[in-house]
C-alpha cells in the first residue's frame, strides 16, 4: 500500500556557477508544483500512470523545462518534442516524436498506448492522430521562450558542431 | 528532458519521460527519451525508470531497459543497477541520470552531469527537492 514518486527536469545549461539564488528558488518551485501533481494523485488512490502524466504534463507546462513550453529550438528555429510513456502492471507503451502542435506531448503519447494498435508514432502522422483524437493541439509560438532561442543563436555563434553538448542545453 | 516515475499503492509502476531534444538538433535527429527501452521503460517485474543524457549512448546502452533487466534477472539492487549501467554510458563517452521507481516503493536517482534537477515524495511523509 506504499506508493512513492520521484520526477526529474532538466533545464539545460544550469549549473551552480551560472545559476544565481533567484533561479534556483524558481526552479525548486516549479519541481514542487510537478512532485504536487503527481503526489495527489498517488494520495487519492489514483493509479501509477495517472501520476507520471499528471508531474510529466506539470513539467511540459513550464517554460523553465526543455520540454513542452520551453523545449530548446532546432537548428531551424523550430520546436519539436518527443515523449513516452509505459505501465508497468501491462507493459503497454506508447511514444511519439517530431510534433510540433500537440500541448501536451506525454498526452498524445498516453493515447497512442490507450487508443491505437501501435507504440511509436512519428512527426506529422502522430499529429493527425492526435487531431483525430481529440488532444489538444495549439499554435508552435506557444512552446517558443526568449530565453530558447538566445541559446540557440549561442550555439550557431560557437560552431560547436553536432550537439549543443558543449553548452549542455539539451 | 522532463520524466517521472511512480510506484501506486497496488504496487504497480509507470515512468513518462518528455522532450525538446537538443539545441540545435538536425536532420529530424531523435535521442533516447521517446525510445522505449532506452529513456524510458516501466515493468511491474522490476522498476519505472526515465532517464535524462546524452542520447545516442543511452539508446546504445538501452539503459531503461538494461537496468529493469539487471534486477529482474540478476537480482541486483536498483541503485547497484542504475549505476552500473550509468557508468557503461560514461565508457561510451556519455552522461546524464535516471530515476526509478520500484514496486516496493524504492525511489532514486544517480546521474554523472554537475547537476539534475529532481524531486521525490512518498507515502512516508518524504518530500524532497534537489538540483546540483
Amino acid at each position: 500500500s506504499r506508493w512513492a514518486i520521484a520526477i526529474h527536469g532538466g533545464a539545460g545549461s544550469m549549473t551552480p556557477e551560472t545559476m544565481d539564488a533567484a533561479g534556483v528558488a524558481a526552479h525548486e518551485a516549479a519541481l514542487g508544483v510537478a512532485l504536487d501533481a503527481g503526489t495527489a494523485v498517488l494520495k487519492a488512490g489514483g493509479s501509477a500512470l495517472d501520476a507520471v502524466c499528471a508531474a510529466v504534463s506539470a513539467l511540459e507546462d513550464d517554460p523553465h523545462f526543455n520540454a513542452g513550453r520551453g523545449a530548446v529550438f532546432t537548428y531551424h528555429g523550430t520546436n519539436e518534442l518527443d515523449a513516452a510513456v509505459m505501465d508497468g502492471a501491462s507493459r503497454g507503451a506508447g511514444a511519439v516524436c517530431g510534433v510540433t502542435h500537440t500541448r501536451n506531448p506525454v498526452s498524445l503519447a498516453r493515447t497512442v498506448m490507450e487508443k491505437s494498435p501501435h507504440v511509436f508514432l512519428s512527426g506529422a502522422g502522430a499529429e493527425e492522430f492526435a487531431r483525430e483524437q481529440g488532444v489538444e493541439q495549439v499554435d508552435p509560438d506557444w512552446f517558443a521562450t526568449e530565453a530558447r532561442w538566445q541559446q540557440l543563436q549561442e550555439l550557431k555563434a560557437k560552431k560547436l558542431g553536432w550537439f549543443d553538448a558543449g553548452l549542455k542545453y539539451g | 528532458t522532463v520524466g517521472a516515475v511512480a510506484v501506486d499503492a497496488g504496487g504497480h509502476v509507470a515512468a513518462a519521460t518528455s522532450t525538446g531534444g537538443l539545441t540545435g538538433k538536425r536532420w529530424g535527429r531523435i535521442g533516447d527519451s521517446p525510445l522505449i527501452g532506452a529513456g524510458t521503460y516501466a515493468d511491474d517485474r522490476a522498476a519505472a525508470v526515465s532517464c535524462t543524457g546524452s542520447g545516442e549512448q543511452f539508446i546504445r546502452a538501452a539503459v531503461a531497459h538494461e537496468i529493469c533487466a539487471r534486477m529482474r534477472l540478476g537480482g541486483e539492487g536498483p541503485q547497484s543497477a542504475t549505476e552500473a549501467v550509468l557508468a557503461e554510458v560514461g565508457e561510451m563517452g556519455g552522461v546524464g541520470g535516471v530515476i526509478y521507481a520500484t514496486p516496493t516503493g524504492e525511489t532514486g536517482f544517480a546521474f554523472t552531469t554537475p547537476g539534475m534537477f529532481r524531486a521525490r515524495a512518498d507515502s512516508d511523509g518524504l518530500r524532497e527537492v534537489g538540483m546540483f
